[in-house]
């Protein structure tokens, strides 16, 4: 008995020390292999694509209901004593800047809400040129440039690309890349853009499958797209980029893989793949779509033109790959009108 | 997170008489650091 016994009281804290000496070893693994990563960049090498066991592990898991956890976690009030302690840990782990947060640290009763914070007026000055579309968010600049070939795909890493109207949905009335047939029917269509009394079009334009098909780009406009990364310190909330009509709302319950570096070179359609809401509509120059897409820790996407949208809920497990649920914006006929650096959604945890 | 624009806007044209095009060109190169407000192109 008291060899066994012995042999217990070994066991547990013998486990333990192997589990974290496991741990580190793949932590250390991962610094290497991300180093090695930096190392290739710097000498002007991009990576490319390569799918690993993590990215298949990360596929096994339950991330919806993880990031529902953090997300509840995140939400717990902290005592006022105790928020300037924890925000300010936050911000220097996540390289947030404290001077710009709009109110005292001790007015964020939770780390969710601190999570959502405004900055203070003038932080962000907008850029009023009429000619230039400015940055929706805070963040990095991962990819942008001109869709060319009619498939429309962008590239998410090197060796791997996702189409557009994947990411956008198959309902989008993404115009064809450089249609060379049929402009008047584009001009048609920018014709109705402009007429704004003609409300039963944009009804009849998204029910009828005469108007899902790709709208032709007219000769002389381009489709362009830029891709930009929101690291978890940054300010999370998503601004408009110019003066548009939303038209429609669609919101893709999917996945939440992580969305950093690493995962772009690691899992396949990520950001198709992800829970996301799509914004299309129409500005001066023609089409315009945003794309806010989440990931583990942030699986809220709440939008100020539909308040009562909620993301990231539990899902019936039969229905995996539900289509993604649209909604046409009615105002007027002519969808609601956001004006350039007008705050249009957030992203938050949970 | 991540934000994805995608927005037609002019190519350019192919100005015989010099006239400045007025197809839209991206200000920033990958790994910008950017901020909401900052103009992405014109």
């Amino acid at each position: 008995n008291s060899s066994s016994s012995n042999g217990n009281t070994f066991l547990l804290p013998g486990a333990t020390v192997a589990t974290i000496l496991m741990l580190g070893a793949l932590h250390a693994r991962r610094l290497y292999d991300d180093k090695k990563v930096e190392e290739a960049k710097e000498k002007g090498f991009e990576p490319g694509f390569q799918p690993d066991a993590k990215a298949s592990f990360l596929g096994l898991l339950p991330l919806r209901t993880i990031s529902r956890m953090w997300g509840s976690l995140m939400s717990v009030e902290l005592p006022v004593k105790m928020r300037p302690y924890v925000y300010r840990a936050w911000a220097r782990a996540f390289h947030s800047n404290l001077e710009e947060v709009a109110l005292p640290l001790e007015a964020y009763p939770s780390m969710r809400d601190f999570f959502a914070r405004r900055l203070r007026e003038g932080c962000r000055p907008i850029d009023n040129d009429s000619q230039c579309l400015i940055s929706p968010v805070d963040g990095i600049v991962v990819r942008f440039g001109e869709l060319k070939e009619p498939g429309a795909m962008i590239e998410q890493v090197k060796g791997f690309s996702y189409s557009v109207s994947a990411l956008l949905g198959l309902n989008s009335f993404l115009p064809m890349v450089s249609g060379k047939d049929v402009a008047e029917k584009s001009s048609e269509v920018e014709n109705v853009h402009r007429d704004q009394t003609k409300k039963s079009w944009w009804r009849v334009s998204f029910s009828s499958p005469k108007f899902q098909e790709p709208v032709p780009a007219s000769p002389m406009k381009g489709l362009f797209y830029c891709v930009l990364y929101l690291s978890p310190g940054d300010y999370h909330r998503i601004h408009s980029p110019v003066d548009w009509n939303v038209l429609v709302r669609r919101h893709f319950s999917g996945r939440l893989y992580p969305v950093n570096e690493r995962a772009t070179r690691t899992i396949r359609n990520l950001y198709v793949e992800n829970e996301r809401v799509v914004l299309e509509g129409h500005w001066q120059q023609g089409y315009l779509a945003l794309a806010a897409i989440g990931a583990t820790n942030i699986g809220s996407i709440e939008l100020y033109i539909e308040p009562e949208l909620r993301t990231n809920r539990p899902r019936k497990k039969f229905l995996q790959s539900e289509p993604p649920e649209e909604r046409v914006y009615e105002r007027e006929g002519v969808g609601c009108m956001v004006k350039k650096g007008e705050e249009v959604a957030a992203f938050n945890t949970g | 997170s991540t934000v994805v624009l995608v927005f037609q806007a002019p190519v350019a044209k192919s100005t015989k008489d010099n006239t400045p095009s007025t197809d839209f060109r991206f200000n920033i190169k990958r790994g910008d650091r950017i901020h909401v407000g900052e103009a992405l192109g014109r």
